[in-house]
């Protein structure tokens, strides 16, 4: 990209056009346009081979946040629960992490708590019948507490080393659907007072810059401890987790790409910058 | 909000009888930062642009109106122009059963919509809708649009993960023919637009059953990324409208504008919510306003 040698208006539209066309959403894409042309003021950069590797480095300062490598091992069981909005691949993602550690020799259990989608608990039935790990659910239509609070239960009294709990996508304007996610976190926290450990946030590479707003409202509710990225293995380049990386500060730990239970990765940082370009 | 932003550009040019070039430039920049910030596709944004200023340079500022409101109103317009047009109802003409193809991208809220639209045109167009279940990859998935089925009181083909889902469009058809049912919703699998073995599939179901309905499915808060996908799907099945859910939610929505610019082809619904009655007919100018903040 940007195959001119020299720096003038036309480099830095082109830049823009770029930056926004990978969904960096125009409040970060100011931000590194800013930084570019300061420096190319201050003759840091001189050419675009220049810019290109401070541009770089720079989106790289901006999502590479660093995280201790959430310590499962440090309480057991490890109660990880996953929100997000409708549709964005909570449930198919919890498969994938549960073959993660089932791979790793761990004991891990399933709890269907999103009690409201027609068939939601049959889908993760299925998954975990597919990853061959054990799942706790009850009938549909119950209530997604109570569901959280049985299955932390039952995996403490049963010694299993990871709980994974599902909850139902909604959209975090949804107040009265946020309180419900605020009071499963509460119960969880009755049974074993430092669970839920990580509240994983998960986001589609395909959505712009509602993103932002989706990381906000989540995060005031319940604090969240992790962002995992799916659909990475389409066209999108879910720039704006560059966005939320660099205004929450959240740490981003996998990536979903593809639909199978082996489609997920560690995020890699330098990585996700080279694909943007 | 761009109506103060444009406010503030024009305080300096009182008592002008009409919008110069140089006043147009300094307003769009404003206007262009709007679009971009509701998601719009950056080329979708230029090409629309160029038609506002076409449009506003040399226009006489109407009395009624100071130079902010409008250009405003000569954006709101355009962008209604561009996104409205014919009126967007479903095509059930031609032969019997009609049928309508759900697609698009994984999660976009396909199965969840076919369901909406049986109970549409059950209860408000007095038809006889039959759900077919296409989907035979995602686990559940059947049983997700058999359970909608059941809480709409619509009958449901009895699709099997075994089956080949070109076939049972075919042979759900047929059922449906026999049985009497007047309208046939196909729910296909997600897919990526660049899966050239899933969007074969998608060509072939069409091939097979001559749907009088292809409508892409769309997520509202999708980003840059949704021309793409239209691009592609329109490419491949010459969609014949739009339907863009989860609008409820705060996403601008500026992919509505992206999708119909690259394929020109009708926003027919919006998905408003969960609920199979969360199914509204497309107003241009409602989603005008969300996307110009
Ligand atoms: N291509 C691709 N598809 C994915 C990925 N992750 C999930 N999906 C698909 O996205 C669709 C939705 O996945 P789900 O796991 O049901 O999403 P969810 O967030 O649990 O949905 P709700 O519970 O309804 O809110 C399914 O078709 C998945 O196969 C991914 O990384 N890549
Ligand atoms: N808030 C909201 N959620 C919606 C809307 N339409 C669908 N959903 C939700 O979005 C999620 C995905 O819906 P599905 O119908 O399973 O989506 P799909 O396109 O069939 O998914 P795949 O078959 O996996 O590609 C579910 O949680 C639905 O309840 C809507 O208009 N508003
Ligand atoms: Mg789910
Ligand atoms: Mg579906």
């Amino acid at each position: 990209f940007l195959g001119k040698k020299q720096i003038d208006e036309e480099v830095l539209e082109e830049l823009e056009e770029i930056l926004i066309m990978a969904d960096l959403g125009v409040k970060a894409t100011q931000e590194l346009i800013q930084t570019i042309t300061k420096k190319v003021s201050h003759k840091e950069i001189n050419n675009v081979e220049e810019l290109k590797k401070v541009l770089k480095e720079e989106i790289f300062k901006m999502i590479s946040i660093n995280r201790p490598d959430f310590d499962i091992e440090r309480q057991r069981p490890f109660v990880v629960m996953m929100v997000g909005v409708n549709g964005v691949g909570k449930t198919t993602t919890i498969a994938k992490l549960a073959k993660y550690y089932y791979d790793q020799g761990k004991k891990v259990l399933l709890v269907a708590a999103d009690t409201f989608r027609a068939a939601a608990i049959e889908q993760l039935q299925a998954w975990a019948q597919r990853v061959g790990v054990d799942i706790y659910s009850q009938q549909s239509g119950a209530d997604p507490a109570a569901v959280a609070f049985d299955g932390v239960q039952l995996a403490k009294n049963k010694g299993y080393d990871i709980v994974f709990i599902d909850t139902a996508g909604r959209l975090h304007t949804k107040i009265n659907l946020m309180e419900e996610l605020k009071k499963i976190k509460r119960v969880i926290q009755k049974i074993v007072p430092a669970a839920p450990h990580e509240i994983f946030l998960v986001l589609d590479a395909t959505t712009g810059q509602n993103a932002t707003s989706q990381t906000k409202l989540f995060n005031e509710a319940l604090g969240i401890t992790g962002i995992i990225m799916t659909k990475l293995d389409g066209t999108a380049k879910g720039g704006i987790l560059v966005s939320v990386a660099h205004e929450f500060r959240i740490p981003i730990h996998f990536i979903g790409i593809g639909e199978k239970m082996d489609d997920l990765k560690p995020f890699d940082p330098e990585a996700f910058v080279e694909a943007l370009f | 909000n761009l109506s103060d932003k444009l406010a503030s550009v024009f305080k300096k040019l009182k008592g002008k009888g009409h919008l110069t070039e140089d006043d147009i430039n300094k307003a769009l920049k404003e206007v262009k930062l709007a679009l971009l910030e509701a998601d719009v596709n950056y080329k979708v944004v230029k090409d629309f642009l160029n038609r506002v200023k076409e449009k506003a340079v040399g226009q006489e500022v109407l009395k009624s109106l100071t130079p902010a409101q409008q250009v405003i109103k000569i954006v709101r317009d355009e962008l209604v122009n561009l996104m409205g047009g014919t009126t967007p109802e479903l095509n059930l003409k031609g032969k019997v059963p009609a049928v309508l193809m759900l697609v698009g991208l994984q999660g976009s809220g396909k199965t969840t919509t076919c369901a909406k639209l049986a109970k549409f045109l059950k209860s408000k167009r007095g038809r006889h809708p039959f759900l077919v279940p296409a989907d035979v990859y995602r686990p559940a998935a059947i049983e997700q649009l058999q359970k909608l089925g059941e809480q709409i009181k619509v009958p449901v083909y009895h699709s099997s993960p075994e089956d080949n889902p070109v076939e049972i469009c075919f042979q759900a058809v047929n059922e449906a023919r026999q049985k009497g049912y007047d309208a046939v919703i196909l729910d296909t699998a997600g897919r990526l637009h660049i899966d050239e073995k899933m969007m074969e599939e998608l060509k072939q179901i069409k091939a097979r059953v001559y749907p009088q309905e292809i409508l892409l499915v769309a997520d509202a808060m999708t980003g840059q990324d949704a021309v793409n996908v239209a691009k592609n799907f329109n490419k491949a099945l010459d969609i014949t409208g739009i339907i863009l859910t989860k609008m409820e939610g705060d996403a601008r929505g500026g992919a509505a504008l992206s999708i119909k610019a690259v394929t020109q082809k009708p926003i027919k619904f919006i998905g408003v919510g969960e609920k199979l009655d969360a199914l509204d007919v497309f107003h241009p100018d409602r989603i005008a306003s969300r996307i110009l903040g």
